[in-house]
């Protein structure tokens, strides 16, 4: 088998004009350490479920992205993850939705698919379910950014300008991907 | 939105999709990350695929999963199944972003209708793969 995996960091209006060399090679870097962490482990033999995990948990602690750390903010100032994992050869799965305390919001989709009767929670039970089976928590302020909260400062202006929410502006025709991807 | 998908020595593919949303949502919004078969799907006898975008879309467009099901009933390649649902059946209507796509024998594909997208791959076959813009 040709082993190996592939991964995304999310899409939007990314050019060349508006990023510069350092960033670029940032970004670049995150994405190295994401494929080193998750190849080793099919490298060695390993399961694709922990490549994925492994590679994830890379990007959800790397600022740059919009996942765990570096997540952007809500309408009211906070954050609220999702999550999901699924595996092809048992077409088991486990997803975790609007979580505000769990470190690995993956990590907690991985343990809903293998140790719940369920496919999805959400919100505080997710949270109650992370803190049954031993994952990590956080206070909710461990995923602010400064780059993330002046994404927030500039979309809740524009909302004002156009007394809109950001929900219906998601579902206009002339949705402007930049707002929700930064 | 970060996103994996994986295929081990015994064959075996994992896909997996880490958000947190969509910047300024309210009333709990939720996107296409945590949707089994929006944003993320995986069959050995397809391909897995973890997405990124306009949710809203992925969601109703069952974007991960229509990959998979091009590849498993029309016999499509994944890169033809995902070109055709990232540019021809979401770009038309407004759909933005992209996807990452892996079958069982460890080929990949990476399309997407924004200006760019972060990604990456490596494979025993093929090394490192890493792009931003289109026509990288």
């Amino acid at each position: 088998v040709n082993f190996g995996l592939v991964i995304h960091g999310g899409a939007g209006t990314i050019t060349r004009e508006n990023m510069t060399p350092e960033r670029e090679e940032a970004f670049k870097a995150a994405l190295n350490a994401a494929l080193d962490a998750g190849y080793a482990i099919l490298e060695a033999g390993g399961e694709s479920m922990d490549a994925v995990i492994a590679a994830i948990q890379v990007m959800e602690e790397e600022p740059l992205f919009n996942a765990g750390r570096g997540s952007v903010y809500t309408f009211d100032g906070g954050h609220e993850l999702d999550a999901s994992i699924m595996h092809g050869g048992l077409l088991d799965a486990g997803a975790v939705a609007g979580v505000r305390t769990v470190k690995s919001p993956i990590q907690l989709a991985r343990e809903v698919m293998e140790n719940s009767r369920h496919v999805m929670l959400s919100a505080e039970g997710a949270a109650e379910f992370a803190e049954e089976r031993g994952l990590e928590l956080v206070e909710n302020s461990y995923f602010n950014t400064e780059h993330r909260y002046e994404q927030l400062q500039r979309a809740l202006e524009l909302l004002r300008e156009e007394d809109r929410t950001g929900d219906q502006i998601a579902q206009s025709g002339t949705w402007d991907p930049a707002f929700n991807m930064g | 939105t970060v996103g994996a998908v994986a295929v081990d020595q015994r064959g075996n593919i994992v896909a997996g999709t880490s958000t947190g949303g969509m910047t300024a949502k309210r009333y709990n919004r939720i996107g296409d990350a945590p949707i089994i078969g929006a944003g993320t799907w995986a069959d050995n006898a397809s391909c897995g695929v973890s997405a990124t975008g306009h949710g809203e879309y992925f969601i109703r467009y069952n974007v991960s999963a229509q990959v998979c099901s091009r590849v498993k009933y029309l016999g499509e390649s994944i890169e033809e199944a995902g070109a055709h649902v990232i540019h021809n059946v979401l770009l038309p209507v407004g759909g933005t972003g992209g996807v990452i796509i892996m079958d069982a024998q460890g080929n990949f594909s990476m399309p997407f209708n924004t200006e760019g997208m972060y990604r990456g791959a490596r494979t025993q076959r093929e090394g490192t793969v890493i792009g931003i813009y289109q026509q990288e």
